[in-house]
């Protein structure tokens, strides 16, 4: 039973969510589609900009303990901002403003946001 | 990943998913934790995409990314999409999209286009099932009418397998992890087989969103890489997510 993966009986009566496995609720935002696509992430990034510096903190890290030298981080500073030309209207400029408002390196940004298609393998 | 559409007895579909992230990507050791995924759960947010004042979609997403991975269109459809693995993965696609052989869409640039864009179940149907794509992908869509529940099973090019609910053969659920549902999951990640058991537990007649929830509260279903849990129902429009923890003895994945 406790062997990889641990499975318990069915769970009943979690509902409302609390107890150890409730981390929180959700925050609501709205993203106006009216506005440029530059500026529509503007109040999520500036709420969520500490976390999110965060989390590609880690990713740098882990891509640094991958490779010491450091090539890694460097190819994805200088090299994935070019990637940003190429990828569909309004996501590139949705990206574009999410790396401004946040600070973080746009090759970063861009690497969050592919991510999914990196890690398929 | 974890999701499921089903439909309760009286034709009500709901939708709900457990996201999974961060496998392999550091494990703390002395939290027994893996980093990344605890880094995303602080990103996670519920956004509502509005269009001259009024709701096209809403989703629950990670701050910073601009694709969806979780939504839903009120009264017209909910779409979920759970990784897939393959050596033919998303980093070929990546290399010809740099070659200029860009004919491919991203994943979660499509699902977003196909919640902004598409107005019923079946044009969404066709959009997932048909579109070019960079990477491996499962999308599983729920609509607003009985029977209208499906898992799309992709590859890049192709669309592998449609998996729809069907009442004359009494499937009332369709569920998916990150595995074809035509294959036995990895011994050592099978999640389907306790989730299905806690559905079966459940029974039609009690499905609702408090019940998802259950199943997807039931280890290992609810493992050390669950950041988010979404409830949706199509028909009120409704989305709630809660953010998870697996306190041990729990799986790691």
């Amino acid at each position: 039973h406790l062997a990889p993966p641990f499975t318990e009986e069915c769970r009943t009566g979690m509902y409302p969510p609390k107890g150890p496995t409730f981390k929180g609720a959700v925050t609501w935002y709205t993203v106006d589609l009216n506005l440029p696509p530059s500026k529509r992430w503007a109040a999520v990034i500036s709420d969520k900009k500490a976390e999110l510096v965060a989390m590609i903190q880690v990713i740098r890290d882990l891509a640094n303990a991958f490779v010491p030298s450091g090539k890694l981080i460097d190819i994805v500073d200088k090299d994935l901002p070019l990637l940003v030309d190429t990828l569909p209207y309004p996501f590139n400029e949705e990206i574009r403003g999410i790396a401004a408002v946040s600070g973080v390196p746009l090759g970063e940004v861009v690497l969050f946001n592919i991510f999914y298609e990196v890690f398929t393998v | 990943c974890t999701s499921v559409v089903a439909e309760d007895s009286k034709g009500s579909l709901f939708h709900a998913r457990n996201l999974d992230f961060g496998l392999f990507m550091g494990w703390d050791v002395k939290n027994k934790t893996w980093i990344v995924t605890e880094k995303l759960r602080p990103l996670v947010v519920n956004v509502d995409f509005r269009r001259n004042n009024q709701t096209v979609f809403k989703s629950t997403n990670f701050a910073g990314y601009v694709g969806m991975l979780t939504g839903i269109r009120p009264h017209v459809f909910t779409l979920t999409m759970n990784e897939r693995f393959s050596l033919d993965g998303g980093y070929i696609g990546i290399l010809e999209w740099i070659l200029g052989q860009r004919d491919g869409m991203w994943m979660s640039f499509l699902t977003r286009s196909v919640l902004e864009n598409a107005t019923s179940y079946e044009e969404a149907k066709k959009l997932l099932s048909q579109t070019k794509l960079l990477a491996p992908a499962y999308f599983i869509l729920g609509g607003n009418q009985t029977g209208q529940g499906c898992v799309i099973t992709r590859s890049r090019t192709l669309s592998l397998d449609i998996w729809e609910l069907d009442h004359s053969l009494g499937r009332w659920y369709v569920l998916e992890t990150n595995y074809d549902h035509w294959k036995e999951p990895l011994f050592v990640d099978d999640r389907r087989t306790p989730a299905m058991k806690c559905m079966n537990q459940t029974t039609q007649a009690n499905i609702s969103p408090k019940t998802l929830y259950d199943v997807l509260s039931t280890k290992p279903v609810l493992n050390k890489l669950t950041t988010y849990t979404t409830l949706m129902d199509v028909s009120t429009g409704l989305l709630e997510a809660y953010l998870r923890d697996c306190p041990d003895p729990c799986s790691p994945w």
